[in-house]
């Protein structure tokens, strides 16, 4: 079971619908600062179901729906899709892909859909449990971990291992 | 609940003395339940030593020390429950070229069942991965996605982070 | 002692969207005391765009950019009273090469009143700089400093920073 | 006015006496993780009067003391001497050369010497007002100085401003 590929649209850098196909193996993504390669592993965190909007940088959920540039004008909703291939069967589903779709809209409202159905965050995570596959601390590492990491004062070790448990 | 979290303590924990010892060439390292009675309460210490050197805490080893102890951790604890995608940012930003070559050769050995997008800015993870994906902002705020080389289609070639120049 | 702190607020202010300006070829940066009236006990706040984005809060900015944001306050405050000596750790780590380009041009302008000790991992810098100090430790635990270039001797030759191997 | 020269002896990874010349322009320091360059900040902060042992990465003054290698026993003493080159006459002084020693034993008690001469900290620090040499926020930089320096909830950006004021 793998990432096929992730779509955003009116995330955070992506205005227009943009499509990053995931192979296996590893992956480099390079660019200068600010392009918005942090950003992309903001999204799957979110499509994932992410609810603390300071893992997304943000102070509220809606600033993860592309405000505007000096040209463009901000957008009303961010989409963005996950796509699993579901080649091991592991997934309860006779679906070899599975697709995993969240927006939010500015209102507030925010919909999930599996297999482009509306459903709720709840089946998604449901559907997940005992894959690997969610916004676990060790699927998704950043630099600043390192410290949180090894701090005595936060909590973050301690989750770890329930995360892992 | 109790015992679930004990026995995936120790299996850490015997994960955590092995990629340890091999990203610091020696040393050991080890992670110990501060009150073994209390074990779902219990703060966890962790102790390092790399190798030939004196016991030292964690906050006296150096930065690229550190972050090796962190990423032995998280890998220690991803081999419980090997997740199908792992997602690392800039997390080789404070490692030498030697540390950064034990890195990479780990997350080959995790490879065959574990996608790894690496974001980075150094030459040598850019240079060991299968895939490379460039990213760029020709209009400013507005991300765009190139895939530079993928496994098929392998090519030679300079790679600029700074695509902006 | 209020009039100090504010003539010493609006100097650093200056140099500020100055050295930002450069450092982010645009864009527009600037500080702000939240109380007016009460300078001394007064947060500041920094606002930071830069080139062709639309204003975000500081924590939405990239790892980049931010290092960059810092660093653009830093030198802003060294130029109000240049000191004689500044030591940089690692301070490259989060940057893409055009702008460690940059971050090391703006040194240079600096570095003949004041002597510039920069800690890196990275190879531009190196190359950039007028002398290199080669540190390792053959024996554990012990550090040895090797001059590898100084101004009087320039030589050519690849730097491994890995000298351990 | 610039450094002339850094003496360590029995401080951190230097149990044997250490030279570190130091020249105008901008010099880069390299070598691998652990190695020992960070610790050379230390010493240059510690033998300017640092006080807050959390900036030497510590949590007792006594950690900076040589503490024994695998094949080394502990030392008694750290000792660290800066030479200033004096060359614009803006120390108080007729010597062309200026030396600032600080030594610490295990014991605890500490000295420190100007130009082999015990004196205290007081006479030094007074020396150096106004020359901007010290160990200040913008002249000793480190990488988990950006999240201070931007983050709301510490004081080190306030800090900062009173430092340069
Ligand atoms: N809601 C939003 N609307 C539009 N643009 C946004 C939004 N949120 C973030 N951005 C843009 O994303 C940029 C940051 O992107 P990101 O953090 O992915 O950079 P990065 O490629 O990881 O860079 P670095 O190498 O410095 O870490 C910001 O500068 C901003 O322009
Ligand atoms: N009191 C002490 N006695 C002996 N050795 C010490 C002492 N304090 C620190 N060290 C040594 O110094 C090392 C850390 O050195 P330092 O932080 O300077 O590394 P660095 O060159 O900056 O590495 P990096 O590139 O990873 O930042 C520790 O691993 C330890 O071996
Ligand atoms: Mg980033
Ligand atoms: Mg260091």
């Amino acid at each position: 079971m793998y990432l096929k590929r992730l779509e955003l649209l009116g995330f955070k850098s992506f205005p227009d619908k943009t499509v990053v196909k995931l192979t296996p193996g590893v992956t480099a993504v390079v660019g200068p600062n600010g392009c918005g390669k942090s950003n992309i592993l903001d999204a799957l965190r979110w499509v994932l179901g992410e609810q603390k909007v300071s893992l997304l940088r943000g102070s509220k959920m809606e600033e993860i729906i592309f405000n505007g540039t000096r040209d463009l004008k901000p957008l009303g909703m961010a989409e963005v899709t996950l796509v699993i291939q579901n080649n091991k069967g592991i997934l309860p589903t006779e679906y070899s892909e599975v697709q995993i779709t969240r927006r939010l809209f500015r209102s507030g409202e925010s919909e999930y859909l599996l297999n482009k159905v509306p459903c709720r965050l709840k089946d998604i995570t449901e559907m997940l449990m005992d894959t690997g596959i969610g916004a676990h601390v060790y699927s998704m590492i950043q630099q600043d971990m390192v410290d949180a990491i090894l701090s005595d004062r936060t909590d973050d070790r301690r989750f770890l291992f329930e995360e892992a448990a | 609940a109790k015992n679930l979290f004990l026995s995936t303590f120790e299996e850490v924990r015997k994960n955590f003395q092995q990629v340890f010892e091999e990203l610091f060439t020696g040393g050991q390292a080890d992670i110990r339940l501060l009150s073994e009675d209390d074990p779902l309460e219990s703060p966890i210490e962790i102790i390092a030593r790399p190798r030939g050197k004196k016991l030292l805490s964690i906050t006296q080893m150096s930065g690229g020390e550190r972050a090796l102890t962190a990423i032995s951790l998280l890998f220690a604890i991803y081999l419980v429950k090997p997740s199908p995608f792992c997602i690392l940012d800039e997390i080789d930003a404070p490692l030498d070229d030697a540390n950064i070559h034990r890195f990479l050769k780990i997350i080959k050995n995790f490879s065959d069942q574990t996608q790894f997008i690496i974001i980075t800015h150094n030459k040598i993870t850019m240079e060991a991965s299968d895939n490379l994906y460039g990213i760029t902002m020709e209009q400013p705020g507005i991300t765009k996605v190139v895939s530079v080389r993928f496994q098929e289609d392998v090519q030679e070639g300079v790679v600029d982070t700074s695509l902006d120049r």
